[in-house]
């Protein structure tokens, strides 16, 4: 448990963030689940090999053996023959915007998931706590939608051509002031795609000679915009100050490697909400940390922008610090706004070299006028700019939504990882059977939740990922509360040792 | 129901979980009579 | 190798496999703790020297793909807790046979040799080596 009261020096509110231990016990368990799986499927691997059992997934033909072999058989082990059994719980066909509630594609499969049919029927209002909808924004009416389709009329869907071509329409300048003038800094850039907002710009911000600081769970898009930059890169614990303050030591005393000189540049890259954790970074320590040793900061807050701080505008605005201290802004468009797509914000000068050496600038296509629209309407309404106070009612009503739905879970004895101020609410099952029953019977009650399992997760910390919306209602939250107890007590997953008094 | 999700057999299909079972109760056999000889 | 309960997991597996090769009723004591010191070197041999790869596909472009799990344990780093941990298991088996065989040539000369199929491939010296 990491507790941080705000007495009056970094933090301006108390900072509450638990990851409580596995019981040795269930890691014990789980260890001998994967044993049991992994040794029948090595069983189905020899079945499928002396060709005793039909073997459903690719391979190369009989002719092709003497060629390099185009799969790699041990790299698809996992999937064959684990992921394979559970995968109806995955990647579930929506036939509606993915808000509060859903419609879902019925589909069922004869062959233990390895193809699927559809039997033509919708499972109607679904309750969603999978998709990433934190301001209830993702909706096929008001005024967001109705400005996209305005928009539609008048600029059409494509734009087939790049920012800086002809591609660079008044709606993209519309909406980089917009973006500039919500997050409080000089300038910023929107990209087409939330990933290549990371992958494409590291390597425009720091090259050899430079030093990258990254949390042992930054996102993919992080790690390979960090790599594609063939800087150094050190790995610090997840959300560890200490371990970072080790490196920034002796990144600055030793410097580089063999020549001893000093990093050109020494960029930290961390997330805002971390999304398979739930937790939040300790922004105001890393600031703080970041003047002292004359580092840059690379905040990426995907999941954070929109979702936190009394205005919505991200974990800045959460601590209360000053956007002008976050050299590099960056997010995402696509949980918060109901829209895709990502943006970096900053300096004038930064934002300006950006749009020239940008590798999403020069060679990618420019966002789709509608899917702009969307974001400057939704980014409009939570600034109160469309003079409602739709916004700002919606960023509340996700604080409190969040803060109820993990105190309930807390109350019914299930291990919650994370910030208790995160909409992002991960729920650990830990046993891989328990990720598939979970999903299964949880649909069966008409809730749709996200599973997660290792490899996306350490082997021993399964979980369901729950994200609360500001769209969900109380009754919506009081009956998924319920079936999620219900289905807790069936498979025993109330493994919490910490007791909490209602 | 906790005996499957526990030991991964709801994964399993249903031969494989007549296999593991067999082995296991084969298994436990051996091992009462080969304590009640060596008892 | 260093999660939490996963070295508890791997000391109750070989007591496991040890249970079940004492409940076949017609082996012997002696040739049960041969059985199992045989049967989870083979197993070590196997899964830590042997395959390589991961089953699972991995982001970092297929770095770790021609390296065994032995060598990609704590990303490469020698003598870390996992190392030592695993290396050592083996030889306390090796003790526990031989006292149990009671130092029978046979089985001395069985168990040493699959004592050093599992030792020498930990060897620093022959990290990476093929």
């Amino acid at each position: 448990v990491r507790h941080i009261a705000c007495n009056g020096g970094l933090y301006n509110r108390p900072f509450n963030e638990s990851f409580e231990e596995t019981p040795m016990l269930v890691a014990v368990l789980t260890y001998m689940g994967y044993g049991i799986l992994t040794i029948f499927g090595y069983l189905r691997d020899f079945l499928r090999e002396w060709k005793i059992e039909k073997c459903h997934i690719a391979r190369e033909r009989e002719e092709q053996k003497d060629f390099v072999p185009l799969y790699q058989d041990f790299e698809n082990f996992y999937t064959r023959n684990l992921y394979m059994r559970i995968r109806d719980s995955w990647n579930r066909p929506i036939c509606s915007v993915p808000g509060a509630k859903m419609d879902l594609v019925e589909r069922v499969s004869h062959d233990y998931n390895w193809t699927f049919e559809y039997t033509g029927k919708v499972l109607k209002d679904v309750i969603n706590l999978g998709s990433y909808n934190y301001l209830g924004f993702a909706e096929n009416t008001g005024v967001c939608a109705e400005a996209a389709a305005e928009v539609t009329k008048k600029y059409g869907v494509g734009v087939s051509s790049t920012r800086q071509e002809i591609g660079n329409l008044d709606k993209h300048e519309e909406l980089e002031k917009l973006i500039a003038k919500f997050l409080g800094v000089e300038s910023a850039m929107a990209f087409g795609m939330g990933f290549a907002t990371n992958s494409m710009n590291i390597p425009a911000l720091v090259g050899k000679g430079c030093l990258i600081l990254s949390d042992e769970l930054n996102h993919a898009s992080l790690v390979l915009g960090a790599r594609l930059s063939r800087s150094t890169i050190r790995v610090f614990k997840h959300n560890n100050i200490q371990s970072l303050e080790k490196l920034l030591r002796d990144a600055i005393v030793h410097g580089q490697p063999r020549t001893h000189r000093p990093w050109k540049k020494i960029l930290i890259v961390v997330e805002g909400i971390y999304s398979m954790e739930g937790s939040i970074v300790q922004l105001p320590e890393i600031v703080a940390l970041k003047k002292k040793y004359k580092a840059y900061l690379y905040l990426d807050e995907a999941h954070s922008i929109g979702a936190l701080g009394p205005n919505g505008r991200g974990v800045v605005d959460y601590f209360g610090l000053d956007p002008r201290d976050v050299d590099v802004m960056m997010g995402t468009f696509t949980k918060s706004f109901g829209s895709a797509g990502g943006y970096i914000g900053g300096k004038k000068e930064l934002m300006d070299y950006l749009r020239t050496h940008s590798h999403s600038a020069v060679y990618a296509t420019s966002m789709s006028p509608p899917v702009v629209e969307q974001i400057i309407a939704s980014m409009k309404c939570i600034m109160g700019e469309d003079g409602t106070t739709i916004g700002r009612e919606r960023v509340r009503q996700l604080a409190e939504n969040t803060t109820y739905f993990r105190r309930r879970l807390q109350e019914m004895g299930f291990i919650i990882y994370g910030n208790s101020d995160s909409p992002v609410v991960p729920m650990m099952l830990y046993m891989p059977a328990k990720i598939g029953a979970f999903g299964r019977e949880m649909l069966k009650r008409n809730i749709g939740v996200v599973v997660v399992g290792f490899p996306a997760t350490p082997i021993i910390e399964s979980r369901a990922r729950f994200c609360i919306s500001a769209a969900h209602t109380k009754e919506m939250l009081d009956m998924a509360l319920s079936v999620i107890s219900e289905v807790g007590d069936l498979l025993h997953v109330k493994y919490s040792r910490r007791r909490i008094l209602p | 129901y906790q005996y499957l999700p526990v030991t991964a057999l709801y994964m399993l299909e249903p031969w494989e979980r007549t296999v593991f079972n067999s082995l296991l109760i084969s298994v436990a056999g051996m091992a009462v009579y080969t304590g009640y000889v060596f008892m | 190798m260093n999660s939490r309960g996963m070295w508890l997991s791997y000391v109750l597996g070989i007591g496991l496999l040890h249970v079940i090769l004492l409940s076949i009723p017609f082996a012997s004591v002696p040739v049960v703790w041969t059985l199992t010191n045989l049967i989870h070197n083979m197993c070590m041999y196997i899964f830590l020297h042997t395959v390589k790869g991961t089953p699972f596909e991995t982001p970092d472009q297929g770095k770790c793909r021609l390296l065994t799990h032995w060598e990609q344990m704590d990303y490469g780093i020698q003598f870390t807790a996992s190392r030592k941990f695993l290396t050592i298991t083996p030889i306390v088996l090796y003790f526990l046979t031989s006292f149990y065989t009671k130092y029978d040539r046979v089985h001395f000369v069985v168990n040493t040799v699959s004592l050093l199929t599992v030792l020498i491939p930990k060897l620093p010296q022959l990290h990476g080596v093929r």
